[in-house]
């Protein structure tokens, strides 16, 4: 049973795209067989992980029909593959939202897929229907939390929405938990956020905590995962921690 | 000459609210008067100078038809007014991309504004309608690019998309700078990318250098700028110093 996560979070900057690479890197690195679906027209994912699209991207997947086959590459990590995204997709918005299926369309695309152990999908900063689309095709969400004032207090919408996308497209939707990233233990406003968010959240919070760490900064800037950048880096361990920890939560269900 | 100047960057995080509502408070501290339009649903300039929206916010402004002068509201810094957002504004941008003048309706709104010296406008992360409204409108653009990878490679689109609204609808659209943020001198990647930066777009990034500073993080959470917040830090020294900039630059012109 395929495992389709989306990494959602209207705010902007929070670790969304640092997320998503290195989660399925980390993923791949533990032996499960992860695609990873570059939702934003930054193509941040695609960059960060040095594809070059070639006959198709998500955005002919989407908009023209394209095979989801015809799109899907490999990453410089055994068993982490990657449908790339580019610019254009900014303009599938606007097309999308006079669609009759505009919130499914990703849904039945991604229902295509064969053959992997997770699905993760990157999404733009914002509750369009872009990232509407990702949490309708998504069996769960993770939703990346900057340890700062702003992304805090847009945690409160943002669950809000994803209440209703649950209500009226897809009861499935599992929040799978809430990450908090760039944390710096040095700096008193990441402990006081830390322990609000847990304190209202509770268990849904990962135990992982993704410090700030310039490796993570880096690593695309050389277009690779953090584990393959410097292993040995505070970064690398903790999403491999937090890909542990993200096994073994779906074992329960 | 009221000087309107949007503050874009379809990347999230990089410092446009931080800048915003910071520009607008020194441009205020050097007898300046400020109008600062808060045109993200996230509401983020609003909650950053703890501003509770009264009769009408600018969604009412676009939408509903109400005047400005009933959506203008004081902040703790004398001459710095604001017009406050909030998150029903996600729904215009799909409201407004049917309508007829979708790209000119803030500019028609802002065209009602008198007696200001500065209109600010603080804009979401993606180049939707929200953004290429408060384009069409401005004079002038102000882009925060943070000191890392992701934000330096997204500005070449950027600035192609900022060459067509230009071209299409407001030709005095000038470039006001690129102003370099989040700068921490200690770690390689800063270095490298302010070097890229400068060495590519010269004297259209501004010499004032927001360094990467904590109290620019905490004093949000006080709902207050960082001037009113702690005076003595580094990023109001920053931000002081990049007002004094942007003034100087407006002589020549
Ligand atoms: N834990 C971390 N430590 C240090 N830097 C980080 C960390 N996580 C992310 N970064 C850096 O912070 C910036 C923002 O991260 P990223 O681009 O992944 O966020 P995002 O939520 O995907 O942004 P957007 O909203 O634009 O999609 C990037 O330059 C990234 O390299
Ligand atoms: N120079 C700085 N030093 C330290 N922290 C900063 C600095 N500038 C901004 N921040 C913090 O970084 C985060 C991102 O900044 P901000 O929210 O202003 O970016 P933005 O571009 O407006 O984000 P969005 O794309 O979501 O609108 C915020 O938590 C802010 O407090
Ligand atoms: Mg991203
Ligand atoms: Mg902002």
């Amino acid at each position: 049973m395929t495992r389709i996560i989306a990494i959602a979070n209207q705010k902007g900057g929070v670790g969304k795209t640092t997320s998503a690479i290195n989660i399925s890197a980390a993923l791949a690195t533990i032996g499960q067989s992860v695609l990873l679906i570059d939702l934003d027209p930054q193509a941040n994912a695609t960059s960060g992980v040095s594809v070059e699209p070639q006959d198709a991207t998500i955005y002919e997947c989407l908009m023209e029909g394209k095979l989801i086959e015809s799109a899907i590459l490999p990453t410089c990590i055994h068993g982490n593959n990657i449908i790339p995204s580019k610019g254009d997709l900014v303009g599938a918005e606007i097309e999308i939202s006079n669609m009759v299926d505009r919130e499914t369309i990703l849904k039945t695309v991604v229902g295509e897929i064969q053959g992997y152990d997770f699905v993760i999908i990157d999404c733009p900063p914002a509750f369009g229907l872009l990232t509407i689309n990702a949490l309708v095709a998504a069996s769960a969400l993770i939703v990346p939390v900057q340890c700062e004032y702003y992304a805090m207090e847009g945690l409160g919408r943002l669950m809000g929405n994803v209440d209703r996308i649950r209500d009226s497209f897809n009861s499935a939707l599992d929040l799978q938990g809430i990450v908090l990233t760039m944390y710096d233990s040095r700096i008193n406003l990441s402990r006081q956020v830390e322990s609000e968010i847990r304190g209202f959240f509770k268990e849904k919070v990962f135990q992982t905590v993704i410090p700030r760490n310039v490796a993570l900064a880096e690593a695309p800037s050389h277009g690779k995962p953090v584990m393959s950048y410097n292993a040995a880096s505070s970064g690398a361990k903790a999403y491999l921690d937090l890909a542990k920890e993200i096994l073994a939560n779906g074992k329960e269900s």
